[in-house]
């Protein structure tokens, strides 16, 4: 799951937008 | 002691979608009715309005493209250049798929910082965080979506730009199909009448929602989904004492929603397939094997 949902992890760890990545 | 919980519940789950939705229904109903100080929304009806929002509301209408390839986060594609006006109108209709996008991955962001907020959520296995998230961002989306229309179209760019409900009705097959069901199903929602404090909970019921696909501890989520849609049945009880049946109604909706993520799901498909255009990597981890 981790590996197929690597921007939704990294949006729970931290508060990172994906729109800026 | 069980009524204090709920509401100390409903008060904490009430202040993370304030603090964490840009807009809220307060917001855009000032809006939409003109009660506000700031200037009216540019109304966009048509191509020649659309390429005008495009220009003046350029910071929240971003219209990036997104690379195919899962490596390819913030690759972006040229558009070769045309003359055809044909192609123009083509490649305006892709561009404001991609404005919709941007703003959905804006508020899946902002849904992300919200179901953080929900006391117990960050708590759970970071895998089943992962599948409710998955699941329900989309429903959870079109339910803020309603707040954002009404019978004559929605609000955009944060309240800067109005796009007409016929003016995305007249779009080419696909995108003309795309927001017609939301429209409907937000006139029907926006029927019960629901403030900020009892979106706030509702939101939250549909994240925390126990029937996802492939959760690891299901009566964790269980339980957790249990205390919200406790403090949302008292809340509404206490928030419209008039409507004795607000609730049921509510619970009815989560059917209609789950309906329209399908339906979404497969548009989107469809888009992905047939049009020379780009999905957002976020989206696309969301879309993989949903349905």
């Amino acid at each position: 799951l981790k590996e197929k949902h690597k921007i939704l992890h990294q949006l729970l760890q931290n508060s990172t937008s994906p729109v800026d990545l | 002691p069980m009524e204090a919980d709920h509401k100390i519940l409903v008060k904490q789950i009430h202040e993370a979608y304030m603090k964490n939705f840009n807009m809220n229904k307060a917001k855009a109903r000032l809006i939409l009715t003109g009660k506000t100080s700031t200037p009216q929304p540019l109304i966009i009806h048509d191509m020649e309005t659309f390429q005008l929002a495009e220009r003046t509301l350029a910071v929240h209408m971003v219209s990036g493209d997104y690379a195919e390839s899962d490596g390819g986060v913030g690759d972006r594609q040229v558009f070769p250049a045309v003359a055809c006006e044909e192609l123009e109108q083509r490649e305006a209709e892709a561009r404001l798929f991609h404005c919709c996008q941007s703003t959905s991955v804006e508020t899946v962001t902002e849904l992300t910082e919200f179901a953080k907020a929900v006391p117990g959520f960050q708590s759970l296995d970071l895998n089943d965080q992962v599948t409710l998230l998955k699941y329900g961002v989309y429903e959870a989306l079109f339910t803020l979506l309603a707040s954002c229309m009404n019978k004559d179209g929605l609000l955009v760019a944060r309240g800067g730009g109005f796009i007409t409900r016929e003016f995305l009705k007249s779009l080419r097959r696909p995108f003309g199909d795309m927001m017609e069901p939301k429209f409907q199903f937000a006139t029907r929602f926006n029927a019960l009448e629901l403030d900020d404090s009892d979106l706030a909970l509702f939101v939250a019921a549909i994240i925390c929602c126990g029937d996802r696909p492939g959760l690891v501890d299901v009566s964790l989520v269980e339980q957790l989904q249990e205390s919200i849609v406790q403090a949302l049945r008292l809340h509404l009880l206490a928030n419209h004492p008039d409507d004795t049946f607000l609730f049921p109604r509510l619970l009815q909706k989560l059917a209609d929603l789950r309906e329209l993520v399908t339906e979404h799901a497969q548009l989107v498909q469809e888009i992905k397939t047939n049009e020379d255009t780009s999905l957002h990597p976020l989206l696309q981890e969301i879309y993989r094997d949903m349905y």
